[in-house]
């Protein structure tokens, strides 16, 4: 909420990491390399 | 894609901790959103996505029951980690906090193909990079803020929670910092490349010592959208080994060692430039500006694999060397540490477990940001997971390499933003940090 500093404060929650998340991220983060490199001379990370 | 189709690739946010509460559309409709610095787009899934399970399983934007809709209907494909986001945009106004951001574009998704948005506790992604990486030039909503002079000051900060038992995860300060959660001052630096909040990066120092590769620089981008750090394979590798951490063992690394590693150390030695060590020895070519593997060798792919393998590693191995001459080690010893490091690359985009009980006795790690240093502290630079009502503990270093030039380059996750509050300021297009409080 905007405050007398004129600060807009949003507040993040949190959620704890896993094994399983972590596993599953790097599983998806293989899948997009293949996908990258497959999009030959594409400048994007 | 087709002419007005957009497609960049981004991050995966599977292993994002940090979300919050946005609403679009009047009345509000809400979303729980991820604030990511290393995207640029807002993204909701729609009322007319009908063949995504997680479009089920997530809020829907449902434009007839907005009386500030705005008709866009643009389509456009955002590619991903393991699938892709598809779906149309649209206006409407964007409620952030108690601001108002009207007419802002934004993407209704109607195909979410990836797991990655099922079990995400997230709505969509609301993206705080620069415009350069929006698709379909969708202004990011920093800049729709700026447009409409919602905002005191250009700049937005993060201050993110590294305590596990506190039940505030952060805050998100549009407008300025909040003094209460930093203390000193902020070192900025300026933004080198509008897209990401890149920066220049200097050295990684272990306990004090230079790691060598990124002693003349590396590009940085802080992405508030991952988790860990990510960065060069020569020096994840050093982290690894000063932490216990486990590694892959590669033969060809230990091959060129054992082969090569003396002629390295001679060349070194008489000066040759270590840009093309690797060259002379034969096992890479050199462009001009840096070692490439032999070409001559593609039209044979599994040689032309091999050949890749043996000139990274000989790359690596005289960053390596290169380091340990400048401590005055003996040729034996660096040798043998070069061969040790050989066992502890670490694997692409994976996470490497150390042991728990060992956090105490590892050392300091510090980046050099605009000649300071930035420290972590094992507590801060090892992330601990619940497993099965177990604790294991894991590296806050992958491996993540980016052939120049855009790279060498850093990704600076939660686990470096954790330790550091960081101003976006993008009206004079720079990044600060200051310890986190």
């Amino acid at each position: 909420i905007r405050s007398s500093d004129g600060l807009l404060r949003i507040d993040l929650n949190k959620k704890k990491l896993d094994k399983e998340t972590l596993t599953a991220a790097k599983l998806a983060r293989q899948e997009g390399s293949h996908l990258l490199s497959s999009a030959g001379s594409r400048q994007y990370l | 894609g087709g002419s007005n189709d957009d497609i960049v690739p981004l991050d995966n946010y599977l292993d994002t901790q940090y979300y919050g509460e946005i609403s679009i559309g009047t009345p509000p409709q809400n979303f729980t959103v991820i604030f990511d610095t290393g995207s640029s787009n807002l993204w909701v899934p729609s009322s007319k996505c009908y063949f995504s399970i997680a479009c089920y399983l997530h809020h829907r934007y449902k434009s007839a029951k907005s009386k500030t809709y705005k008709k866009n209907g643009e389509t456009c494909t955002i590619s991903y980690g393991s699938g892709q986001i598809a779906g149309f945009f649209s206006e409407d106004n964007v409620l952030v906090g108690d601001l108002v951001v009207r007419n802002q574009k934004f993407i209704e998704t109607t195909r979410e193909t990836s797991p990655t948005f099922i079990i995400g506790k997230f709505d969509g992604i609301l993206g705080l990079g620069f415009p350069e990486i929006s698709v379909g030039d969708a202004p990011p909503i920093w800049q729709s803020m700026k447009e409409q002079k919602l905002l005191e000051n250009d700049v937005f900060s993060f201050w993110l929670n590294r305590d596990p038992d506190a039940s505030a995860g952060g805050e998100l300060v549009f407008g300025g910092v909040d003094p209460k959660h930093y203390k000193g001052s902020h070192t900025y630096v300026p933004v080198t490349r509008k897209g990401y909040w890149q920066f220049n990066m200097g050295d990684l120092l272990i306990g004090g010592q230079s790691t060598g590769f990124c002693a003349g620089g590396c590009a940085a981008i802080v992405d508030s959208g991952t988790s860990l750090l990510a960065g060069p394979t020569a020096i994840v590798a050093q982290v690894n080994h000063a932490i216990g951490a486990e590694g892959i063992i590669s033969t060809e690394c230990k091959e060129v060692v054992r082969e090569y590693g003396e002629m390295i150390l001679q060349l070194l030695i008489a000066q040759t430039s270590p840009q093309k060590v690797c060259t002379q020895i034969g096992l890479c070519v050199f462009d001009g500006t840096h070692s490439v593997s032999n070409p001559i060798e593609s039209v044979v792919e599994k040689q032309n694999r091999g050949s890749d393998l043996f000139c990274t590693a000989c790359e690596m191995a005289v960053v390596w060397i290169q380091n340990q001459l400048r401590e005055n080690k003996t040729k034996e010893l660096i040798l043998d540490y070069a061969n040790q490091l050989c066992e502890r690359l670490p694997s692409p985009n994976g996470e490497s477990t150390v042991d728990c009980h060992q956090i105490s006795k590892m050392p300091n790690l510090a980046f050099t940001i605009a000649n300071k240093t930035f420290t972590l502290t094992p507590e801060q630079y090892i992330v601990k997971l619940e497993q099965a009502g177990q604790t294991m503990c894991i590296s806050g270093f992958m491996a993540f390499d980016i052939p120049p030039p855009r790279g060498p380059l850093w990704i600076l996750g939660d686990v470096f933003m954790g330790a550091y509050h960081t101003v976006f300021d993008f009206g004079k297009n720079r990044i600060g940090f200051a310890k986190s409080a």
